[in-house]
């Protein structure tokens, strides 16, 4: 079974915690700071109050054995650097690192960061081409004549059941999943009620797909 | 032609610019420090020093009249609000917030906020997911014995072009697109050389498509 680490418990790393136990995966919750070790307690299969860029820490808790540690410091970028070259001078197997800025990022990549994560610059270019239609949030192209489409849900949709969305209308196309917020609900309960911002996941014949979209 | 806004210059307000320009759309780019607005000037139709705060502000710039204004002001939550509840009740359409916290977006939503951002938290989810299976980074089945998946490119295939990769070469199976970072390339030039963490969106006959996973 795979061991998963994660240093500095702020909101993407208490974030990631969280999602890792959800998925029943194990996960080592560390930080410097003994309130937010408190917060992660029940986040975590453990959480240890500890400063990872030190040598001895990194040791003691046998960090270079994990499968993937992912060093979470935000702000402290000299912190974030030297914790991760410890970590792989120790020979620690994958090793990612949330970056501050590009020059933050090209250091890590230099000492031998194995995976890069800029969360807000991803979020940024994300959350840009939602705005560019409102409809869909993305639409691809699968060949043999199938797409497959994020559609947001806006006001006129609020409060319908899934099942009653033209999208899901039509015996040419099928609802996939749906996405409220972060969360992916597969194989969808389709008596949901639907949420502004909720996406359906909508798969099926092309042209059916495009001109239920153009008729939203 | 639709406006957007957006206020604050940080990680996340300064990639949305760049990406809303990089899709040819126009924007104009708020803060209240010179040299965020400066260093945003290239990256934005306009970008004006400003305290978005403020109702003569709003009211000078008509941010009311704007489709879509993001308010991606992060550590000072007092700001933030205040500036989302000007925004709001000057009847601005539509405004989306990043918030720093639970009760940040809770208040938020209170005040009228259309739509909450958390980049931190989104990506820490999507991290999580990745970090359970390496190969894979999402994998919908279709219906109609189709699917879809997002193969991540390790040590393996790195270097490789896109069209010696395993899942090139199979006529039941269709390589999408691929992701680098956070730009996705539509309609792939399959002579690209791969890089580790590049992403193939590669669909088709569930089947193959899993059974090419299988032996990554
Ligand atoms: N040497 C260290 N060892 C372990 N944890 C550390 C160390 N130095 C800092 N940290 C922790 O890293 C955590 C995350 O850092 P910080 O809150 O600055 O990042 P952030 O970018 O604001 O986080 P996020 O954006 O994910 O909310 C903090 O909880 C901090 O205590
Ligand atoms: N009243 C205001 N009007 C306009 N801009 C403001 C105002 N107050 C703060 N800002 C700007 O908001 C910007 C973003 O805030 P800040 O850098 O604290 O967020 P952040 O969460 O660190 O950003 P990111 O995570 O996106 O990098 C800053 O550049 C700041 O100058």
């Amino acid at each position: 079974k795979k061991q998963f680490a994660v240093i500095g418990l702020g909101r993407f790393g208490l974030a990631l915690c969280e999602e890792l136990m959800e998925q029943g995966a194990q996960v080592l919750a560390l930080d410097i700071d003994e309130q937010r070790v408190k917060l992660a307690a029940d986040k975590a299969s453990h959480a240890i109050i500890a400063d990872c860029s030190s040598e001895d820490t990194v040791a003691e808790l046998k960090l270079d054995e994990y499968d993937i540690v992912v060093v979470a410091i935000g702000d402290d970028i000299n912190t974030s650097i030297l914790t991760t070259l410890v970590l792989k001078e120790m020979g620690t197997k994958t090793v990612w690192v949330k970056a501050k800025n590009k020059f933050h990022a090209k250091i890590l990549y230099k000492i031998g960061a194995d995976r890069i994560i800029s969360p807000e610059r991803d979020m940024g270019i994300r959350i840009a081409r939602s705005m560019l239609d409102r409809r869909v949030f993305d639409f691809l192209a699968l060949g043999s004549g199938l797409a497959i489409a994020e559609v947001v849900i806006g006001g006129k949709h609020l409060g319908e059941r899934i099942d009653e969305h033209p999208c899901a209308k039509s015996n040419k196309l099928k609802i996939l999943a749906y996405k409220r917020g972060a969360t992916i609900y597969d194989q969808p309960d389709l008596s949901v009620s639907l949420e502004i911002g909720d996406i359906l996941i909508v798969a099926g014949e092309e042209e059916v797909l495009k001109e239920k979209i153009r008729l939203l």
